[in-house]
């Protein structure tokens, strides 16, 4: 912009700082996302940045990313990760450490969920400087986006099932949720 | 050889070598490892989707090209971050809360649509003749950042992989290879394979993530599927949706008519091969009728200057 010059141009930025979150549940986590919006000089090197942190067993939503790669690299806990791609398989099904690194190629789907009592956090290197995300389940995700008719086909579930999935997502507002009841529970 | 994949002494008229057989339609591919596709750096595969019928929600590692070749549909592009600004009206189905999804186009003979890589996107046949679309995928655009495969992620049903490419087992027997490795590890009893993206992840995983049992789940997951990636409708689709304008309808309808007439001519010139005379008949009656239409036209677009839609 005007204010910034190359000469001037802003080079750092502290991603782990709380009141920067983009995303925030206070019972399962946060997300900052740091990209040429709020760090112009990422334009030049095409890269953006996240920082994510997961309460214990809350699981950052299945997603993929539209329009990046995306490298991780575990600062702290541990996490159950798994990558599926266009096969439908996952290529990538495991705990993921601290001091670890992951690469999520573009697209190929990713869920995580912390696994560890100290939770999970993470940083994520983006190859491009305005990286999305798509995500599969919450308010924004495609499935909601899709009228119920063309889910009840596709899927071959009847009317009420899809109205209850979508309204479920309709109440996951962000992209980070803890489970309300474990699975073991919704079997019972 | 990467280096010399333009060195082509010679160019070939290439026809589709692949061919899938689905529920309400087929999927015609050409072999993105030809030296003119790999040259060129695109994929292209053609849809025909019978009337009624509906390609499965996907998303595509390249940006594309789609031209309608004949036939009208809607098409469902989910662009990430979109509102969901269409809605059932209130007084729709009392006590269910009424359905929301993003913005559905319609499209029509001759149209071309632009979906960028990554976007989830369907087709639905909503007329009654066949819609061919055929589809051309940039591999060597920037904005696809993986290699130069054309790659289909699917997010429902069990599809097959519609480029089959060479060097990439099927996708059945090499998942099956892996999968029941796999599944062993993790202990999953599972009944067959899906090929799409949810199929990939553990089922209590998504049933937490989604809330919902895992019965569902597994229906997302598409284990038990067999109809391939273009299925059949049950019904009519209902979706909420703007009417096509006037002028779209009429032309649609005359393009229906004048292929009823077309046919018809057709099987005429079969029965009475080499009457020429019929021939000239035919086609004065057809200047005749083309001579009226414009007159109505004219007529409309005068009429029109006072009152027609904007």
């Amino acid at each position: 912009g005007i204010e910034e010059t190359l000469c001037t141009l802003r080079l750092r930025e502290n991603i782990h700082d709380p009141s920067r979150a983009d995303v925030y549940n206070p019972q399962a986590g946060r997300i900052s996302t740091l990209n040429s919006h709020n760090l112009p000089v990422l334009r030049w090197l095409q890269l953006s940045a996240e920082f994510g942190r997961l309460q214990r067993d809350a699981i950052y939503v299945p997603h993929w990313n539209r329009n990046a790669h995306s490298v991780i690299y575990v600062v702290k806990g541990r996490a159950q990760v798994q990558v599926v791609d266009d096969f439908g398989q996952a290529v990538f099904d495991d705990e993921l450490q601290q001091g670890q690194i992951l690469t999520v190629p573009q697209n190929f789907a990713v869920v995580k969920r912390a696994s560890s009592s100290e939770g999970f956090e993470w940083v994520a290197f983006k190859t491009n400087d305005n990286a999305q995300i798509s995500p599969l389940a919450g308010q924004n995700s495609v499935l909601r986006a899709i009228p119920a008719d063309v889910l009840a086909n596709a899927f071959q579930l009847s009317q009420e099932d899809v109205s209850e999935l979508k309204s479920n997502l309709d109440q996951q507002e962000i992209t980070i949720v803890r489970p309300s009841r474990s699975s073991s529970q919704r079997k019972a | 050889q990467q280096f010399n994949r333009c060195q082509l002494d010679r160019l070939d008229a290439l026809e589709p070598n692949n061919r899938i057989k689905a529920e309400a339609g087929v999927i015609e591919s050409w072999d993105p490892n030809d030296r003119q596709f790999q040259c060129v750096g695109v994929a292209v595969v053609r849809r025909i989707i019978e009337p009624n019928g509906l390609l499965l929600p996907q998303y595509d590692s390249a940006p594309q090209l789609i031209y309608i070749q004949s036939g009208y549909g809607i098409l469902g592009a989910v662009l990430p971050g979109c509102p969901n600004a269409y809605q059932e009206s209130q007084q729709h189905q009392q006590g269910q809360q009424p359905d929301q999804n993003q913005k559905i186009r319609n499209f029509r003979l001759g149209d071309i649509i632009a979906l960028p890589a990554g976007v989830a996107y369907w087709l639905y046949n909503d007329g009654d003749s066949e819609v061919v679309a055929l589809s051309l995928l940039d591999t060597n655009n920037q904005a696809n950042q993986l290699d130069k495969n054309p790659r289909h992620f699917y997010l429902a049903g069990n599809p097959e992989d519609e480029f089959q490419l060479q060097g990439r087992s099927p996708r059945g027997q090499r998942r099956q290879q892996q999968q029941g490795q796999g599944r062993r590890e993790r202990g999953q009893q599972q009944q067959g394979q899906g090929n799409n993206l949810f199929s990939g992840f553990r089922t209590e995983d998504l049933a937490d993530a989604f809330n919902v049992d895992e019965e569902t789940i597994r229906n997302l997951q598409g284990f038990q599927e067999d109809r391939k990636n273009i299925v059949k409708v049950k019904g009519r689709l209902q979706v909420v949706r703007p009417p096509r304008s006037r002028e779209e309808r009429e032309r649609l309808e005359r393009q229906e008519r004048e292929q009823e007439r077309e046919d018809e001519r057709e099987q005429q010139r079969e029965s009475r091969r080499g009457g020429r005379e019929e021939r000239e008949r035919e086609e004065r009656q057809q200047e005749r009728e083309e001579e009226r239409e414009q007159e109505r036209e004219r007529r409309e677009s005068r009429r029109g200057g006072r009152g027609r839609d904007n």
